[in-house]
């Protein structure tokens, strides 16, 4: 996965994403395609969720999945959140939970909680950082006022680190894949690099949903994993959601 | 241009929006999850219309599965354990995720794994 908070020169904020699934869970070699990811592609969905008939949250799933990957709260907050790889894995809280340790709560069910519940960028933040989880992941929040993004690196217990936007240090976008921020990807799959040279050339003056979609057309931030592609401005309430193929050559990954 | 050898890295892409061409597979459809409604019927509606594509999509996790443990242990497993896991979901996800198991047909226990896969993935 890949998502991105940018904020442009007017101090309008975007957020943007590639959704990733699918790894090891099946080659289809006469395609070339995972099997899980192209079985998934049919299931996205954009989904209004209302209560007396205004629109509390909207988001992208897949059919079938009650949890939260890719929101927005419009003019309020949007989210999107990426799988964080450690030992200290979600079958852990899957074992505490079966042996009736209950104090955490299931990384979907917290994504789809704040969406529900939380009514600003800084309460989703705090409920995002300081909730006990069963897996480890990133969450990725974008706000509706200048500065208003962040990366919340999180541990089953902990909140490991908050990576802010911060226009005084030239930092106009934070990006995240699937490794933490201050550590090297890893080698065989560095779609980081990739993703901020685009970045870097689009410029803070060009960016827009469109020249977000161009990064996230861009090889291997595209690649064979790539469920769908949401584009999301929280001032517009706006998300936009596509369904993504990547031609040959490409990267599995 | 882009690079014939592995990561296969292009140079940025431009101009590609509005989505078309061969990167773009297809719009996405909306659907409305009324809050209001009882957890159980949230998701009729949805689920109605995508319970092909959801049970075609079980069906290659169960092949999977199979082939990983041709016994057939595992699918016992999530069909005999997962629906106890139902009830110990906090609320409304618990009644939701009954909710489409009834629509769908799919057993409880399957949609209990499709929900909780994030956590199992990380096995």
């Amino acid at each position: 996965c890949t998502s991105i908070v940018a904020e442009d020169e007017k101090g309008n904020l975007f957020h943007a994403r590639n959704l990733d699934f699918g790894l090891f869970m099946g080659w289809d070699i006469k395609n070339k395609s995972w099997i899980i990811t192209e079985k998934l592609k049919p299931l996205v969905v954009n989904l209004d969720f209302r209560r007396n008939n205004q629109t509390v949250f909207k988001s992208t799933n897949f059919a079938g999945y009650v949890g939260m990957l890719t929101g927005i709260k419009p003019r309020t907050f949007t989210l999107t959140m990426n799988e964080r790889f450690s030992l200290d894995g979600g079958y852990i809280g899957i074992l505490e939970w079966i042996f009736g340790k209950r104090d955490g709560i299931w990384m979907s069910f917290l994504t789809r909680s704040v969406l529900e519940n939380a009514n600003s960028y800084e309460e989703a933040k705090t409920l995002l950082a300081q909730t006990k989880l069963l897996a480890p992941a990133y969450f990725i929040l974008g706000g509706n006022q200048t500065g208003q993004g962040c990366i919340i690196t999180r541990s089953r217990l902990l909140s490991i680190d908050v990576f802010d936007i911060n226009l005084k240090l030239g930092r106009w976008f934070v990006l995240e894949t699937n490794y933490d921020h201050w550590k090297e990807p890893l080698f065989l799959d560095d779609r980081r690099t990739p993703a901020i040279k685009c970045m870097n050339q689009t410029t803070q003056s060009n960016i827009s949903l469109k020249t977000l979609y161009d990064v996230l057309s861009t090889k291997p931030v595209l690649n064979k994993l790539t469920a769908y592609t949401t584009l999301m401005q929280v001032s517009e309430g706006t998300l936009e959601s596509y369904i993504r193929d990547c031609p040959n050559p490409c990267m599995p990954w | 241009s882009a690079q014939f050898i592995p990561p296969y890295t292009e140079d940025c892409r431009t101009d590609m929006y509005p989505p078309k061409g061969p990167t773009f597979k297809g719009a996405v459809s909306w659907y409305t999850v009324d809050l209001d409604l009882p957890p159980g019927k949230r998701w009729a509606a949805v689920i109605s219309d995508k319970k092909a594509e959801l049970v075609s999509m079980v069906q290659a996790i169960k092949d999977l599965a199979n082939a990983l443990v041709p016994s057939g242990r595992l699918i016992e497993l999530v069909d005999v354990s997962l629906p106890l896991m139902a009830n110990t979901l906090p609320q409304p996800f618990g009644e939701e995720i009954k909710g489409i198991s009834a629509v769908s047909g799919v057993p409880l226990g399957e949609v209990v794994l499709f929900n909780i896969f994030y956590e199992v993935f990380t096995v």
